[in-house]
C-alpha cells in the first residue's frame, strides 16, 4: 500500500 | 525542494533575523507582542518533535534547530533581558492567547492525519501557527504606529507564508501524491490574516510615508 512520506517542511 | 519553498524558508528565517536585529540593536521590543512569540516557540517545539525521529535532509534538520533556537531565544529576551523587558508594552499585548492554545489542540484532536502522539502534535502546530500573529495584529492595532523594523518583520512573516502556498500549487502540481490538506489550508487561513497588513504596508511604500494602521 501507499506509504505517506515523513513530512518534509518546516 | 523547489524555488517557492526555499524563498519561504529564507523570508521566514528573514523574519526571525531582522526580530533579533531589532532586539539586539535597539535593546527594545516595543511593539513586539510577547504572546505571538511564546505561541510560535510552543509552535516549533510540537512540531518538530520529529527531529529525533525522522532524518530528512541536513538543510533540515539544521532549520528546525535554529528556529527553536531562536524562537526560545527571543521569549527570554522579552521576559529576563534586564533593558529589553522593560521596553515590552505589556497593557497592549493583552489578547487570550491561551484560548488559542486550547482551540488548536482541540481542534488536533478531532482532525489528524494519524491518531499518534506526534502526529496530533503536529497538527496541533499547524493550526496554532495559523492562527499565532493574532496578538501580534491586535497589538499593532492598539498602539497605531509601527517602526521600520517591526512593519518588515510581519512583512516578511507574510512573505513566507505567500510562498508556501505557491510551494504547495507547484507541489501539486508536480508530485503525484501531494495531498497535505490540514497544512494547505491552514497555511490558507493562516496567510487570509495578513491581508489586511499587508494593505497599509503597500499604501505606506507606495507613498513612502510611515507605516500607520487605522484605529
Amino acid at each position: 500500500c501507499y506509504q505517506e512520506p515523513p513530512k518534509d517542511e518546516l | 525542494m523547489n524555488i517557492f519553498r526555499l524563498a519561504g524558508d529564507m523570508t521566514h528565517l528573514l523574519s526571525i533575523l531582522v526580530l533579533l536585529l531589532k532586539i539586539y540593536a535597539t535593546k527594545s521590543c516595543s511593539g513586539i507582542s510577547r504572546k505571538t512569540q511564546e505561541l510560535y516557540a510552543i509552535v516549533f517545539v510540537a512540531r518538530y518533535l520529529d527531529l529525533f525521529t525522522d532524518f530528512i535532509s541536513v538543510y533540515n534538520t539544521f532549520m528546525k534547530v535554529v528556529f527553536i533556537a531562536s524562537s526560545l531565544a527571543i521569549v527570554w529576551c522579552m521576559r529576563f533581558h534586564p533593558m529589553v523587558r522593560r521596553s515590552y508594552d505589556r497593557e497592549l499585548d493583552t489578547f487570550r492567547h491561551y484560548f488559542l492554545v486550547g482551540a488548536s489542540f482541540a481542534l488536533a484532536l478531532i482532525l489528524h492525519e494519524k491518531f499518534t502522539v506526534q502526529e496530533i502534535f503536529w497538527a496541533f502546530s499547524i493550526y496554532l501557527e495559523a492562527v499565532a500573529i493574532l496578538p501580534q495584529l491586535v497589538l499593532l492595532q492598539r498602539s497605531g504606529n509601527v517602526d521600520n523594523l517591526t512593519g518588515q518583520y510581519i512583512f516578511f512573516l507574510g512573505a513566507y507564508r505567500a510562498f508556501y502556498i505557491l510551494n504547495w500549487i507547484y507541489r501539486y502540481l508536480t508530485e503525484p501524491h501531494f495531498t497535505r490538506w490540514i497544512a494547505c489550508v491552514s497555511g490558507v487561513v493562516q496567510t487570509a490574516l495578513y491581508a489586511d497588513f499587508f494593505y497599509y504596508y503597500f499604501i505606506s511604500w507606495k507613498n513612502n510615508s510611515k507605516l500607520k494602521l487605522p484605529a
